[in-house]
């Protein structure tokens, strides 16, 4: 489904230049549960804004579904994006200016259905958001922004989620609900690349890819289990 | 050390107002290390800006040391703030037009001391940071950013940390080095105050806080044990 092929991607830093991925080759298959773990600093967010056709590589392609997304207009890949992808940012990235019934709605602005709204409704419910839809996200706490994020991710029903470490500012209740959103959406045929410091999703994950300076290796690989 | 007498934090909501703090009485010790959960949006982090002389209570006074400190002009409490305590901010707040060294030196721009910038220099290299000095915060990892704010919080041997969820976005090991940060800290004889999730000071805390709806109970309490 995702697959990255020899993947490099090297920042100019103020002290030379950063090898934030260094010949990554991954292979995500479609229904796929993958963990990504790492130091701080390792490169997980870039793996998943490459693999999420948000940030170029250096070097090396990303194939999904057999097209190369980098050889795309930002225009299409922006559309590929919206059809493909939900993500789940660290920072979360919500506009300021609308509330969080308008940020989770979002992705459905190119083409709003009806049920939308209400679907919105009920993902933000079970989030314990229902009495801050108004709300605009500098009057949230940060774990509830960080809630708006993953809901807004999960609501145009995208085929992939591409979540990085979306429970760092959770309490253990939060954060289990989140994982079992995630592990609903995988049963349901999604496939989920989850970047996490966290244990909690180990058990449940077909593979486990750790992150260091840029290269990876497998803590666990296992082929797919029937799920 | 620091009071809060009957505290209240009400914030106008867009569906109604939002009682963040509803009627708080705590009294943190000189030297005390004390931690502060809760779920998400319970109300910790408006606890730590309350304490911390940045967010005025709706109702109550926060006494440091005896002063009243919501009764001083912003200027005094600004300087009051810079000479007592570090602060480190769970969205890190760090200053974008500046460096790593430059962001870490804030505090000290009241009144630059010969030894800073060498001091500066060690607290960012034992966060692993000595190959990022000149980094702009753009140019960092999340949990990168993160220690550039634990850092500066630490540069000034203020009297009080408070810190809020200061290892959301780190590895275990990178954790692991902030914990010992502020251990060593506290038995200095400074006086800490964390808000995280994690289980990690519960040992340690001498007194363990859980904040609902923002009501304040305790998990543990016990009188000072001698450090
Ligand atoms: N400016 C604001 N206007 C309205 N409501 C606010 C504002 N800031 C915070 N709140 C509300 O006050 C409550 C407490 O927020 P606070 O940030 O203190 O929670 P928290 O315990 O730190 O949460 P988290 O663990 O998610 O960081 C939340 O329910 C939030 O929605
Ligand atoms: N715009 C940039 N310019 C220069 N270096 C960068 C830039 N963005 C990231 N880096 C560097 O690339 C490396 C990888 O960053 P990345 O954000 O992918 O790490 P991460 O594994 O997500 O870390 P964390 O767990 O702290 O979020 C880091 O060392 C960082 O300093
Ligand atoms: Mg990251
Ligand atoms: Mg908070």
């Amino acid at each position: 489904m995702i697959e990255l092929q020899n993947v490099s991607k090297v920042y100019a830093g103020q002290d030379g230049e950063v090898r934030a991925l260094d010949h990554v080759n991954l292979s995500i298959q479609r229904g796929e549960f993958v963990v990504i773990r790492g130091p701080s600093g390792s490169g997980k967010s870039t793996l998943l804004l490459t693999a999420g056709g948000l940030v170029r590589p250096t070097e090396g392609k990303v194939v999904v579904d057999g097209k190369d997304i980098y050889t795309l207009s930002s225009r299409e890949r922006a559309s590929f994006r919206g059809g493909n992808i939900g993500f789940v940012f660290q920072m979360f990235h919500l506009l300021p200016y609308l509330n969080v019934l308008e940020n989770v709605l979002v992705p459905t602005i190119s083409g709003a259905r009806k049920s939308d709204r209400t679907e919105a409704a009920e993902l933000l419910q079970r989030l314990k958001m229902s009495d801050r839809l108004h709300h605009r996200p500098s009057q949230l706490s940060t774990g509830q922004r960080q809630r708006v994020a993953i809901a807004r991710a999960l609501l145009n029903r995208p085929r992939v989620i591409l979540a990085d470490e979306p429970t760092g500012n959770l309490d253990p209740d939060n954060a289990a609900e989140v994982l079992d959103y995630l592990t609903e959406f995988h049963k349901a045929g999604g496939t989920v690349l989850l970047v996490t410091h966290e244990q909690y999703a180990d058990e449940y994950a077909q593979r486990i890819v750790l992150l260091q300076n840029g290269k990876i290796s497998f803590l666990r690989e296992e082929s797919l289990k029937p799920s």
